[in-house]
């Protein structure tokens, strides 16, 4: 991602359809129903908020216009270019403009072939109303060529961390998520009305039951608080402590139609995240049309791909817990399948995941899958053995029996080639670790007791070796990984440790290993798995 | 129809390229009087531009206009510049 440097200085923004410039071949309150919810990825995302107003002095506002329109960006027809917007700012930044002469598509069919996604198109050029340039990432959100949006979408990792980057995370309020039921039949259409006397065309998903505001002194910004910890008196089915969907599916109206009921002494209108006023049923008697087991929605889970796939936990009262995949490693407590620099950052490797630190520390939404930055790499990964920068830049990334070459993010042609290809032995498994050592410029490949030096212009191993690892003293055989820092050392890893060497002397400097998650990965030192010892 | 001269590619891409950021506005010899050869300079700006291009846009970079770059040029695409203008002319390094 590339933050352009402008954003807002507060966050919770207005936005307006242009009361001048609206859609000429779309019904505005579809429209609407659409912007918002592109807005809404991205408040999902970050600290932010966006109120509709109905007026041209929101911060954001929308247009929709033909070819010159008074900027410096005229749209060209129906052609390449579908919109732009502008950087956070006073007068037009922020305002997001579309082309008029495009078919704008509210509800986009996998086989609308010239027609364009509003939605997709949308929440990119909302990234650009706070303060997002483009991404190089395909796939990111501000990827600059249009790709439609996937039914099941998920904010994608980049545009993640760059709109978190710039307002902050959304502040986690683990009583605000109710389980989501995703809806299994094709949704009703409705025609309802709120209290703004504007008729709405909805999708109306089904009812979800909600539990009043019990403690408003203790939580006055809280739609909804938890049942009380001991519900004897609700049907089993209902989990002693409910996990609730994010706010988006009872405050915004074009989901879920409600009204403010204002007699209610527990329920007052709540900081809605968008326009519309909140209704809330009485409490407690409407019989819920609720699954019988409520299946919990983590977006990021793959295990939530099928919703047809019934959810059944062991025991009712039990409370879903969040599934993390069983490999994924503790950033604090695990050892390194490898270790490089690439680019000038440091990546290390455990697993099906890597870290990535930069200049200013750990990035964060890390540990991430390596597929989805080489994603040239088997589905079925389950690990990698060795990696390394080489001297042309190309990124080699061994696994097994192996070498993927990489330019960048992109496999070279003719990849993976077997290690055989490299003059390694045949009955070599694997590697352990592969360097370009910054004592002489030579490559090294380490493989349990034995290492080879490897030359990158003929492209195989010198004929003289493979030789001892007794060479390199005091890091024994089978290490994890080595490379060379940017401070010109060499760093061998194995287990939680590492050892500094010295290149001149030939040996570790420290007999003893350092830990590698306090040095590494900036941990404090109590959380580092001192216990399990890393000898 | 005759198949489009390769000028018309030249010049087709030269705009994409000055409208996505990629390549200045306006002929850059005026920019170069110091250089010998400004059109030599000129074909380099613009190879690297169409490299640059083809590395933003995920397809294989050649610094050719070939027919993956052609196909690239006519995607339906956001308006905005890849490179903010404000970044050539300040030179300041914008955050990744």
């Amino acid at each position: 991602f590339a933050v352009q440097g402008e954003k807002w200085k507060h966050t919770n923004l207005t936005w307006s359809l242009s009361s001048v410039r609206r859609p000429s071949q779309l019904d505005p309150y579809g429209t609407r129903s659409v912007l918002s919810r592109a807005l809404d990825v991205w408040a999902q995302a970050s600290r932010l908020t966006f109120t509709e107003v109905n007026s041209d002095d929101a911060d954001i506002v929308v247009s929709f216009a033909k070819r010159y329109h008074d900027d410096a960006y005229p749209f060209d027809g129906r052609g390449s270019i579908l919109a732009h917007a502008f950087f956070p700012g006073s007068g037009r930044g922020g305002d997001a403009h579309f082309d008029d002469d495009e078919l704008w598509l509210l509800q986009p069919r996998d086989d609308d072939e010239d027609g364009t996604s509003l939605f997709a198109v949308a929440v990119h050029e909302f990234g650009h109303s706070l303060g997002l340039s483009h991404s190089s990432v395909k796939g990111a959100l501000m990827f600059p060529w249009y790709q439609g949006i996937q039914p099941n979408f998920v904010l994608p990792e980049d545009d993640r961390n760059g709109i978190q980057q710039m307002y902050g995370p959304k502040t986690s309020n683990k009583w605000a998520r109710i389980p989501y039921y995703r809806p299994q039949e094709p949704p009703q259409t409705t025609t309802t009305t709120t209290t703004t006397t504007t008729t709405t065309t909805t999708t109306r998903k089904p009812y979800i039951h909600h539990h009043h505001n019990r403690h408003p002194e203790r939580y006055p910004n809280r739609a909804y608080t938890p049942y009380p910890r001991t519900p004897s008196r609700y049907p089993s089915y209902y989990p002693e402590r409910p996990y609730y969907p994010d706010r988006r599916h009872y405050n915004t109206s074009d989901d879920h139609p409600r009204r403010t009921n204002h007699h209610h002494p527990y329920s007052r209108p709540t900081e809605t995240t968008t326009h519309g006023t909140t209704y809330r049923p009485r409490y407690p008697h409407v019989r819920p049309e609720y699954p019988t087991n409520p299946r919990p929605h983590y977006p990021n889970d793959p295990s939530q791909d099928n919703p047809r796939k019934p959810y059944y936990p062991e025991k009712t009262t039990q409370r879903p817990t969040t599934t993390t995949p069983s490999d994924k490693p503790d950033t604090c407590d695990t050892s390194y399948d490898a270790v490089a620099l690439i680019r000038g950052e440091l990546f290390i490797f455990k697993n099906r995941y890597h870290w990535r630190i930069g200049a200013r520390g750990r990035y964060s939404g890390y540990p991430m899958e390596i597929t989805r930055m080489w994603s040239s790499l088997p589905k079925n990964l389950t690990h990698v053995d060795a990696v390394y920068e080489r001297p042309d830049r190309k990124i080699a990334i061994f696994i097994g029996k192996e070498l993927y070459l990489f330019d960048s993010q992109y496999l070279l042609p003719g990849y993976p080639k077997p290690l055989r290809t490299f003059g390694l032995p045949e009955s070599l498994e694997k590697l352990d670790a592969a360097m370009v050592w910054g004592h002489n410029g030579n490559t090294y490949f380490y493989s349990g007791t034995m290492y080879w030096k490897y030359d990158e212009e003929k492209g195989r191993v010198d004929y003289d070796y493979p030789r001892n690892m007794a060479m390199w003293k005091g890091v024994g055989n089978n290490i994890d990984s080595v490379f060379q820092w940017k401070d010109g050392k060499t760093y061998f890893f194995k287990g939680k440790g590492f050892w500094k060497f010295n290149d001149l002397q030939m040996q570790v400097e420290n007999e003893r290993p350092s830990l590698s998650a306090s040095f590494w990965m900036g941990c404090p030192v109590e959380r580092t798995g001192r216990r399990a010892g890393y000898r | 129809r005759s198949r489009p001269t390769r000028s018309a590619h030249h010049e087709s891409a030269r705009g994409y390229l000055e409208t996505f950021g990629y390549l200045k506005k306006g002929r850059p010899e005026v920019g170069n009087l110091l250089l010998v050869d400004s059109e030599q300079a000129y074909e380099d700006d613009f190879r690297i531009a169409i490299k640059t291009l083809q590395e933003f846009g995920g397809i294989p970079v050649t610094g050719e206009i070939d027919e993956a770059t052609k196909a690239l040029m006519k995607q339906k695409r956001c308006g905005r510049p890849d490179r903010e203008e404000d970044e050539e002319q300040h030179g300041h390094r914008r955050k990744r």
